[in-house]
């Protein structure tokens, strides 16, 4: 699934 | 952070000075559509709760604040301000975005990462903004003045999220196992809205000539 990774994007 | 994912924030963030000068400066918003305003001032709010509770870096932060600033600005210069208001073209921009927002908001529903509400509200910004320009395209089509600051803003607007394309293959290859399908097909939905606006936008720039939308 997908990278839950921070929201680093804006 | 990326050269492709900055030169898509700085073409965001200049797509939005444009109209924001376009708009201060000829104290004049014909052609632009205030439910697109609207539709992005959502967006932003709907995407940056994390402000509140998580920090990631300074210009994360920084730009999130002037995203959300100049939406707001703009909508006031639209609504409030007694002379721009006067130039918007109310009953040509009707555009139903009811019809927008529902389905996004219940697709936001069914497929997202976690079923938490700023995780839901999150996945609906990311839905909303790929349609969010709808509004304006249709008024364009209606009014037929694609004046040059509000096509330079359109297609800035729409180059942004090409961009964010580029640095999504860029992260795919360079960050292991770095994947966001919600982010990416939505973004190559929102660039493909586009796709008409950029054919006439560019034939119009290569014969140097005024921008001029189909009967």
């Amino acid at each position: 699934d997908d990278t839950k990774e921070v929201k680093d994007e804006l | 952070m990326n050269i492709f994912r900055l030169a898509g924030d700085m073409t965001h963030l200049l797509s939005i000075i444009v109209l924001l000068l376009k708009i201060q400066a000829t104290k004049s918003c014909a052609g632009v559509s205030l439910k697109t305003q609207e539709l992005y001032a959502v967006v932003f709010v709907t995407r940056y709760l994390d402000l509140f509770y998580s920090f990631i870096s300074l210009y994360n932060t920084v730009m999130k604040i002037i995203f959300l600033l100049t939406a707001f600005t703009i909508i006031w210069y639209m609504r409030k301000h007694k002379v721009v208001c006067q130039t918007y073209d109310k009953e040509q921009d009707t555009f139903r975005v009811l019809f927008l927002i529902v389905p996004c908001f219940v697709l936001a529903l069914l497929v997202n990462h976690e079923m938490s509400v700023t995780e839901v509200l999150w996945t609906f910004s990311i839905y909303l903004e790929a349609v969010a320009i709808l509004p304006q395209l249709v008024l364009l089509q209606r009014t037929k003045n694609v004046d040059n600051l509000t096509g330079n803003y359109i297609f800035m607007l729409g180059s942004y999220r090409a961009l964010y394309l580029v640095n999504w293959v860029y992260r795919y290859f360079t960050e292991l196992g770095y994947r966001q399908w919600i982010v990416w097909v939505s973004g190559t939905v929102q660039t493909c809205v586009y796709l008409d606006f950029f054919y006439y936008y560019v034939q119009a720039w290569r014969n140097n000539e005024r921008m001029k939308l189909p009967g």
